[in-house]
């Protein structure tokens, strides 16, 4: 564990306690994508399938509950609670889960470190979270305003993907052997998705005004 | 198989 790589999890952490808290405190998903919010609990779901059989650690294992947890609370949130799923704008939250779905299954089973299901299912998780983010900022674009919870939730959530680009750095010119080209890629590929994110969230802090997406 | 496939991040 290194520093990078615990303030990479320590900002996830905080991205998702962000959005969940939001969620719970004003009983409102005003501008979230429960497609964005489905396809993360896929993403979970897929890579943390060892969470059972191989222990890494106690650390390891309670963030692994935690993103499950919170993931699933989430989407319940949204789905079901009574009030919350008021506020839920499905005719603007169009984007097909199969658009990405399906194209990372396939790259999964194509490109991976070894063929096998469990190392597939990490491979399309890897790919998934990648793109998982597309649809919220697409409902950003369409929605127009950001109510400045999601703005820090998107914001925080590139983040973490970039300090976990430092942390691969580091352990490539630490540790012999820390090859996870795959790893590599989908990371760079996650966060040049927020980019231009970062960019617009940058020039409103900035200007500190209200942040707006381009159409 | 080369490296290892034990995933250790989250």
């Amino acid at each position: 564990m290194n520093i990078f790589r615990l303030a990479g999890d320590m900002t996830h952490l905080f991205s998702v306690l962000v959005l969940l808290l939001k969620i719970h405190t004003i009983k409102s998903c005003a501008g979230i994508s429960l497609k964005t919010q489905e396809l993360y609990a896929l993403v979970f779901t897929t890579r943390y399938l060892d969470i059972f059989t191989d222990f890494i650690s106690l650390y390891n294992t309670v963030m692994k509950l935690i993103f499950l947890g919170s993931s699933f609370s989430i989407v319940w949130y949204i789905r079901r609670h009574k009030i919350v799923r008021r506020s839920y704008d499905k005719d603007q939250d169009t984007f097909r889960h199969y658009f990405l779905v399906i194209p990372c299954l396939v790259l999964a089973v194509f490109i991976n470190h070894k063929f096998t299901f469990k190392e597939v299912m990490w491979t399309f998780s890897l790919y998934l979270e990648a793109v998982a983010i597309l649809p919220q900022l697409v409902l950003l674009q369409r929605t127009r305003n950001i109510d400045n919870l999601t703005g820090q939730y998107v914001f925080l959530l590139g983040a973490y993907r970039a300090l976990y680009i430092l942390n691969w750095i580091y352990r490539h010119f630490t540790e012999p052997h820390y090859v996870h080209w795959i790893t590599w890629i989908a990371g760079v590929v996650q966060t040049l998705l927020y980019a231009d994110f970062f960019y617009y969230y940058f020039q409103s802090w900035k200007n500190n005004e209200k942040l707006q997406l381009p159409a | 198989d080369g490296q290892s496939t034990e995933h250790d991040e989250l």
